[in-house]
């Protein structure tokens, strides 16, 4: 069996589910958001809309960033903007259904993690280079032990 | 040839030197950190001592985190810390010559990136899981099509 069929038997458990994955809606104002990722430690995450669907990816450098004014550090930006104001909105995400392994992979040479949604883009769920190094981890040691030569 | 050794001949080629690595020093104010950090995007960096040497990472969270106060959200702290008040300082980093591959491997399960340093603790520079996963694709493309089965 070759390193690819290997690794396919456990990408079944590559997804982390929606349900554990820390977000924050598109309409939330910054103060709010600047709370969340500070006391959750995630260094970027998900922003969904009212509809579950993911339209951007928000993380504390881009919210420090409306803070730097001229003059000094401020907070007022907090109050004033949403995160929709400061998100990004050009990102990697993936359909699980439609994506094949190798193109997962590729795509995590430049994306910590990739978001994943359904067929009408509602969010599923995060792959990470997290559980791509344990699989791959796990399956270097099979393998060598296997086919040692 | 196993996938180790395969892995093994790009393995040098990992290394990101210290010399394009963003970084702050121990005894640096917050107001600068907090400007470094929001202006090289990376999420956590490392921290280095007047001679050199990995002390700890930091991350912006760790600045915001005292930048929550009972009443508001303030940018005191700011002024009144430094880098090695709120910085990490227990975290994984490795010795090349003394860590084998498999080892670094088992490292960036859980870390984003290893901090590498010689004998005498000086920083090297970083090892990445994006120098990694790169290095598992090529290798895979290659002993799959030679091996195929
Ligand atoms: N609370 C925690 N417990 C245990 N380990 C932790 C951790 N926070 C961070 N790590 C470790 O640090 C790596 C980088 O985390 P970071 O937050 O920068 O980057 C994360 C974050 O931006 C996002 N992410 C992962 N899990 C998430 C979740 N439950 N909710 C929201 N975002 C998540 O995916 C990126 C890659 O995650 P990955 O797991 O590959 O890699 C993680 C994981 O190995
Ligand atoms: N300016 C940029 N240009 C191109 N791609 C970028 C980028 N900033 C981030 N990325 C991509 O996002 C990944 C996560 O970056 P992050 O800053 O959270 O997490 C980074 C950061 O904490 C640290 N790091 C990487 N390069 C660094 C550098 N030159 N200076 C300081 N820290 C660095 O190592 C972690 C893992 O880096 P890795 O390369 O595996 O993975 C990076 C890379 O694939």
């Amino acid at each position: 069996p070759s390193i690819k069929h290997l690794i396919q038997e456990k990408s079944g458990s590559f997804l982390i589910p929606a349900s554990r994955i820390a977000f924050v809606q598109d309409d939330n104002p910054l103060y709010h958001a600047f709370l969340i990722l500070t006391k959750v430690k995630y260094s970027k995450i998900p922003v969904l809309d009212k509809d579950k669907k993911v339209v951007g990816l928000l993380s504390l450098a881009m919210i420090t960033d409306k803070m730097l004014t001229n003059e000094e550090i401020s907070t007022a930006p907090l109050d004033q903007l949403k995160v929709k104001d400061v998100m990004q909105t050009k990102f990697d995400k993936i359909n699980f259904v439609e994506t094949t392994l190798e193109a997962q992979l590729h795509l995590l040479i430049n994306n910590a993690f990739l978001p994943v949604v359904d067929d009408r883009g509602v969010f599923q769920g995060l792959l990470t280079r997290r559980e791509w190094i344990k699989a791959f981890n796990y399956v270097t040691h099979t393998y060598d032990k296997h086919y040692k030569s």
